[in-house]
């Protein structure tokens, strides 16, 4: 465990967090794409099925259940109990052209051949496109609201940090895991034009408006 | 073994 990856797992739990307390304080989840909380609770329940097989540590195995707990919680709070204000309209965006090619990209491309390894494959590759939908919606919105955005860059830091950590465990723990790299690498990218955005307008004070 | 990678990132 080094101060990046720390640092990034807790920024990642400040989103979930964020994500969760906005929709329940405005009892709404209007701008947020359930698409994309679904595919992050499939995220989370294929790669962790390895709480049922291996323990790591107790913060490894605690912070695995709080990630999936609140992601089926916010699925929840956008699907069934603040459904109605739910932006289906807006979250168009066809899951299965992302969830199909990485499906078969994780029977290609993995470490091992075996069922607990390739879902694992999956959900790394699931996870760095997994917020498509989101963005997808914001930019046919043209618009977020500031507390959407904070949930945002929280994700994007984290996915930042990671790297910066993938980067200490090389030189440090002659670590190298390539699928999470390249697949992580591809994530933050995804969020480079968000980030460029957030800083010029957001921390300026400003709505996170597109132009038309 | 090789296959058996251990992850211990979240």
């Amino acid at each position: 465990m080094n101060i990046f990856r720390l640092t990034g797992d807790l920024s990642h739990l400040a989103a979930i967090i964020i994500l969760l307390l906005k929709i329940w304080k405005t009892r709404s989840c209007a701008g947020i794409s359930g698409k994309s909380q679904i595919l992050f609770a499939i995220v989370f329940t294929t790669r962790y099925l390895d709480l049922l097989s291996s323990f790591i540590s107790l913060y490894n195995t605690s912070m695995k259940v709080i990630y999936i707990g609140c992601a089926y919680a916010t699925v929840y709070l956008i699907y069934m109990k603040f459904r109605a204000t739910y932006d289906g309209n807006h979250d168009s965006f066809r899951v299965e052209f992302l969830v199909v090619p990485v499906g078969g990209l994780a029977v290609l491309i993995n470490h091992d051949f075996s069922f607990l390894e390739i879902l694992w494959t999956f959900s790394i590759y699931l996870e760095s496109v997994a917020i498509l939908p989101q963005l997808f919606m914001i930019s046919k919105t043209g618009e977020a609201e500031t507390i959407t955005t904070h949930y945002l860059f929280c994700l994007g830091l984290y996915r930042a940090l990671y790297i910066v950590n993938w980067i200490w465990r090389y030189y440090f723990e002659a670590f190298f895991d390539l699928i999470a790299i390249v697949a992580g690498v591809v994530q933050t990218i995804l969020y480079c034009d968000f980030f460029y955005l957030y800083v010029t307008k957001v921390l300026k004070g400003k709505k996170l408006s597109l132009p038309a | 073994a090789d296959g058996e990678a251990l992850h211990d990132e979240l």
